[in-house]
């Protein structure tokens, strides 16, 4: 227990660290506790490295692979509507969601002619790799995220049809799986400026992501037809969509300490306004000795 | 006070007239007593804006000065920061006068390139100090 005693509780990281003068020459991660040490490898980059500052050097650490450009700039849009210029959470977003993870396939296979499906000439595998999506990272909303090409005339009327369907590892084949349960549905819409389709697979990936699957292979089948198909039914205006891998976005919920939990922030707020001090009033102190509700300075 | 205060006025060093409200603010409020002071910094200093997309800046802000004797309610402190006082003084002077440390915090966004290339937005709790207390 006297250990324990002097035990120091970081809470920026929500680690705890054994006493200081028995482990500082150990390397970090051999001085904590397995299970920390566990929860400390999930831990998200950035606590990651306001923990270890100093005992790490994030410049030998392995290059990161670099995100698809689009991808990037989807997810700048999606800060600067989220977040104020300081980096604040903007308080009139009322989403539930505090992580946005995006993804991009990391493998692509296509299949041959012989067992595609009737009339499915541009169906592609693909694999996300979904490790990063940590256990108190809860699933609320799933999208595949279609961008259109800059040579699109905006403004144009689409009507595409999507088959969408879920692959169980195959082990005779290292890479491609086989079929296991499939989705179809066409969509009507008109591409604006921003060049993005956003297709909603929740309750599709829901089941696989609540069972801790982290690899998701889907085979995706994206094909479009320009303008309305009950005037025109030329097949030449189709718009090769397959060629183009679509993102997948899962908007999260992290229950975890560190992350924002806008509902209990606005519950504190309420439950405590904060007075500021008032410097303006020559009188600011005394009124706050003698004004302010305080439970405690009543009972004393 | 309002005796000390005429005589302080008589002895007043010969200050312009246009800062006299200056000159009454050394008075009533005590000068290098805790407060939140701003800092801003870029995570390019750090280097570490090859994976952090956003924010550019960030300003975390800090708390600094002293903690006046007798505390009371002006920073919502506990009664127990008056205690550590007392020990501080009467009893034990190895125990540390109470300190001025962040009370209030905000949340901070932060956009990151994860290591397997993935993109993440991610809210995190108290990162900006908003306000200061003495405890």
């Amino acid at each position: 227990p006297h250990s324990r005693d002097r035990v120091v509780s970081d809470k920026l990281s929500g680690l705890l660290v054994a006493p200081e003068d028995a482990t500082s020459e150990l390397n970090p991660l051999l001085r904590l506790p397995k299970a920390v040490r566990r929860g400390y490898a999930l831990l998200p980059p950035l606590l990651k490295v306001l923990s270890d500052q100093g005992h790490q050097n994030w410049e030998s650490e392995a290059p990161r692979l670099q995100p698809d450009s689009r991808a990037l700039r989807y997810m700048k849009r999606l800060y600067k509507m989220s977040a104020t210029k300081e980096g604040i959470p903007k308080a009139n977003r009322s989403h539930l969601y505090n992580t946005v993870r995006l993804f991009t396939p990391c493998s692509e296979c296509k299949h041959s002619h012989r067992d595609l499906m009737k009339g499915d000439l541009h169906s592609v595998d693909l694999l996300f790799n979904l490790d990063r999506v940590t256990a108190l990272e809860h699933l609320l909303k799933s999208v595949l995220l279609y961008s259109f090409d800059t040579s699109i005339p905006t403004s144009s009327s689409f009507t595409c049809t999507c088959h969408l369907s879920v692959k169980e590892h195959d082990f005779s084949s290292q890479v491609c799986p086989s079929v296991s349960h499939t989705v179809a549905f066409s969509l009507h819409f008109e591409v604006r400026k921003r060049k993005w389709v956003e297709i909603d697979v929740t309750s599709f990936l829901q089941p696989l992501i609540a069972t801790n699957r982290r690899n998701i292979h889907m085979a995706v089948n994206f094909t479009c037809l320009m303008g309305d198909p009950q005037h025109n039914t030329k097949q030449d205006n189709s718009i090769n969509m397959a060629l183009v891998p679509p993102s997948l976005l899962l908007y999260l919920n992290d229950t975890s300490e560190q992350a924002y939990h806008r509902w209990n922030s606005l519950r504190r707020r309420r439950k405590n306004p904060v007075r500021p001090r008032r410097r303006n009033s020559p009188f600011a102190d005394i009124a706050d000795d003698k004004g302010r509700e305080n439970p405690q300075g009543k009972r004393a | 006070s309002r005796r000390r205060r005429d005589e302080n006025l008589k002895e007043a060093p010969a200050t312009p007239p246009y800062n006299l409200s200056e000159y009454f603010k050394q008075f009533l409020f005590p000068q290098n007593e805790c407060e939140l002071h701003s800092f801003r910094l870029s995570f390019s200093q750090l280097k570490w804006d090859k994976w952090i997309i956003a924010p550019h800046r960030y300003s975390p802000q800090y708390c600094k000065g002293d903690c006046p004797r007798v505390v009371g309610h002006r920073y919502g402190s506990p009664v127990h920061t008056m205690v550590q006082n007392i020990i501080y003084e009467k009893l034990d002077s190895s125990v540390p006068k109470p300190s001025c440390v962040p009370a209030e915090y905000s949340p901070l966004s932060v956009l990151t390139i994860e290591p397997d290339g993935s993109i993440v937005y991610k809210e995190y709790e108290d990162m900006i100090a908003t306000k200061c207390t003495c405890r």
